[in-house]
Order: C-alpha cells, then sequence, then structure tokens
C-alpha cells in the first residue's frame, strides 16, 4: 500500500507518523554539572555524570538517568536547554520530565530556522506578570483570531519529588483552525528547534535575599518533542540522505527537505501544500519527449483555468511550441510518425534552384515552387514544362 | 506522368554565380 496513491494511482495526502523528534537528538544545554567534579556529579566518571544526553536518550539501563545543571548560588539562575531537531517537524507536543522540584518559571521557545531566530510557544510561571510580562492565559485560549504563546500555571509538583512540563501546541490555539486550511496554524506548528528556558527555581520563589539562597541545580529527564517531519502533505516518511540529514522522501513531483517546491520538470502547475481533500501534486510539464526542463507561466496557467502552465525550454529533435508540439522552421511533420518520435519532424530539404524558399509548409510538407516546378520538394518540372538552362526559372512552357 | 527530377548539370550559372548553391 502507498499512502501518497489511492488504490488507481492518482496522488492524495500523506504524511509521516507521529514521532519523538527529539529523541536521539543532541542536547544543548547551558549548565551541566560535573565540571570541576562535586561529591554527586562527576562528568567524567559515567556512573556519577549527569549529560544533558539523558535527555532525549531512549532510557533503558542508563544510571543515572536525568541530566543535571551546576549548582546555581545566584543571578542569572536560568539555564536553557536546546534541541536541533534536524529539520523542521509539525509539532504536538513537547514534554519535560523533572527530576527535582519543577521549577516555578519555564519559558518554552521554537525556532524555524535553525536557532538563528525564536519565537515562544508558551510560558509557565506562577508569576506570569514579573517573570514574563504577560497576563495569565485565559481559560478559553487565545482571546484572538490567531495561535498565541500564552502563561500558564507552574509545572505541579508530583508524589515523587519530581514533575511534569507538557505542552500541546493546542494549548496556545484557538479552537477550530483547521491545519490545511490555516496558514497561521501552519506556522504556529512548525519548528526546526526547540529551546526549554528554566528561568527560576520552584525553592528560591520567596527569596529576596540573594546571599541566603540555598544552592539549588535543575534535574530532568525525558524531553519529548511529539511531531510529524514536516513534508507538506507530500511524503509519508523521512530518510537520512547520503549527508546523514534527515529529509522527506518526497512523492508527488516535489522536491526539498520539507518537499516544498516542485521538482525541476515538475512545473505544470504551482507548488501547493497537500491537503486532505486535494494532494496538489506536481506534474510534468507536457514536452512530448523532447524537453528536458520547463517553466511555469502564471499568465498561461490563468488563460488555461488553472490547470496548465509548464512552457518547455530547448525543445530538440526539430521541435518548437509551448508543448515541443510543433516542428521548428524548415522541418516539418512526418505523418508516419507519433509525435513524440525523435523523427517526427523531417527536414524540408526543399531544392535549390527549384523551390522560392528553403522553408516549406510544417504540416504537408510542401516546398515554395518556382513557376513550373513541382513536387513536395521543387525537384521537378510540371507537366507542359521542361528544364531550362537558367536557374532562375528552372522550368519553361514546353514549345 | 512523372517528370524527370531537375539535373543541376544542366543550368548555366555564368550570370548568376552567387545563387549557385554549394554541392
Amino acid at each position: 500500500a502507498d499512502p501518497c496513491h489511492d488504490q488507481g494511482g492518482a496522488p492524495r495526502s500523506c504524511v509521516p507518523g507521529l514521532v519523538n523528534a527529539a529523541l536521539g537528538r543532541e542536547v544543548l544545554a547551558s549548565s551541566t554539572c560535573g565540571r570541576p567534579a562535586t561529591r554527586v556529579c562527576d562528568a567524567s566518571d559515567p556512573r556519577r555524570a549527569h549529560p544533558a544526553a539523558l535527555l532525549t536518550s531512549a532510557g533503558g539501563t542508563a544510571n543515572p538517568v536525568c541530566w543535571r545543571s551546576e549548582s546555581l548560588r545566584k543571578a542569572p539562575l536560568n539555564v536553557t536547554l536546546t534541541v536541533p531537531l534536524g529539520k523542521a517537524f509539525e509539532l504536538v507536543f513537547v514534554s519535560l520530565r523533572f527530576c527535582s522540584a519543577p521549577p516555578a518559571s519555564v519559558a518554552l521557545l521554537k525556532s524555524q530556522d535553525h536557532g538563528r531566530t525564536w519565537a515562544p510557544l508558551g510560558f509557565f510561571s506562577s508569576r506570569c506578570g514579573p517573570d514574563y510580562g504577560r497576563l495569565p492565559a485565559p481559560a478559553n485560549g487565545p482571546a484572538g483570531p490567531g495561535p498565541e504563546a500564552l502563561c500558564f500555571p507552574e509545572p505541579q509538583a508530583q508524589s515523587d519529588g519530581g514533575g511534569l512540563l507538557a505542552f500541546s501546541v493546542q494549548d496556545g490555539s484557538p479552537p477550530g483552525l483547521d491545519l490545511d486550511s490555516s496558514p497561521v496554524l501552519q506556522d504556529w506548528v512548525t519548528a526546526t528547534d526547540i529551546r526549554v528556558v528554566l528561568t527560576r527555581p520552584a525553592m528560591l520563589e520567596d527569596t529576596r535575599d540573594s546571599e541566603a539562597m540555598v544552592p539549588y541545580s535543575y534535574s530532568a529527564t525525558e524531553l519529548q518533542v511529539g511531531g510529524r517531519c514536516k513534508c507538506n502533505g507530500h511524503a509519508s516518511r523521512c530518510l537520512l540522505d547520503t549527508q546523514g540529514l534527515l529529509i522527506c522522501d518526497c512523492r508527488h513531483g516535489t522536491e526539498g527537505p520539507d518537499c516544498s517546491r516542485c521538482k525541476p520538470f515538475y512545473c505544470d502547475r504551482p507548488w501547493q501544500r497537500a491537503t486532505a481533500r486535494e494532494a496538489h501534486a506536481c506534474f510534468a510539464c507536457s514536452c512530448n519527449g523532447h524537453a528536458r526542463r520547463c517553466r511555469f507561466n502564471m499568465e498561461l496557467y490563468r488563460l488555461s483555468g488553472r490547470r496548465s502552465g509548464g512552457v518547455c525550454l530547448n525543445c530538440r529533435h526539430n521541435t518548437a511550441g509551448r508543448h515541443c508540439h510543433y516542428c521548428r522552421e524548415g522541418f516539418y511533420r512526418d505523418p508516419g510518425r507519433a509525435l513524440s518520435d525523435r523523427r517526427a519532424c523531417r527536414a524540408c530539404d526543399c531544392h535549390p534552384v527549384g523551390a522560392a524558399g528553403k522553408t516549406c509548409n510544417q504540416t504537408t510538407g510542401q516546398c515554395p515552387c518556382k513557376d513550373g516546378v513541382t513536387g513536395l520538394t521543387c525537384n521537378r518540372c510540371a507537366p507542359g514544362f521542361q528544364q531550362s538552362r537558367s536557374p532562375v526559372a528552372p522550368c519553361v512552357k514546353t514549345p | 506522368e512523372v517528370m524527370p527530377t531537375l539535373d543541376m548539370a544542366l543550368f548555366d550559372w555564368t550570370d548568376y554565380e552567387d545563387l549557385k548553391p554549394e554541392v
């Protein structure tokens, strides 16, 4: 079964499965304990190290299992965890499990340009105003028409002393938006990198005097980024390319890491994201096998009723036209061969003396003959005429 | 009636040297 085509072979929208996009990815932590070694943390000893890799490893037999920051004694107390996902994903949720008391303030950010710029997805705090300059999230979600980074309550401590940060992209999105039809929602869920900023430790919430602060370290595990590899509805899976980079296994005549453009010869229609209703596949230009390149022309596309806008480039085999569908000047269509035949166009071969020019009728192959001359190539005198010695008037009336 | 093809050797190019096709 091909998820990207129906049983009849027609293209249909397809998407990769939901995965933990952070799994196995390298996490960049702004602070990790163990350098220099302390009583409880030694980066050089695997039995006592708490590296950031533990945040996105599959778990299993690793011991210890939690990443841990350095001991934070005074401001700034924020620690940043950054996970490059390798390519664009469409997020569904982000979660992080804390191994000790969860922070009182956490900011969740995303990048769509591999870490060059960042935008907030949400905030989690007991003090939204002082920490982030925001009002607490309304119960019904964003007030505006589009998605918005809201400030939610801080992660709650659980009975085991830890806690869970859980964020769903729906939390910041107004109800009723449909991913297929809403470019703002598509933008909202798209991310190439995720950043968690642990802004303020819980136990220091009420401490005003920095001298009185108890040393604190953040500790967490299981950083999960639930999402789908972003392929714009044109691939059902993502693969590693020859350079080890994650890319979509593009179908429907598309290409690029996210299937976000048409392949070079597939430009008969403009690229579009696939929807549940319409696959919006890129179609190959119709060049009858005589061209390898084409370009898209929006005006022709509109004039055709939005059906075809491809223009063939560099028609070969002596063909010409938008679809290489007729013969170029000096050639005519051989009716005995298919239009796609390499020899579909034959040279006019007009006689150098009998013909009045070198260009024949492109359909019939008839050359323009001088007076008294006949034949497809004007190579014979007509009945009632005979050859003369003059190349200007090669046939004269028989006396 | 099928007429013979034009015989290039019969043409006199004396006054039309510039029109003479390359063979």
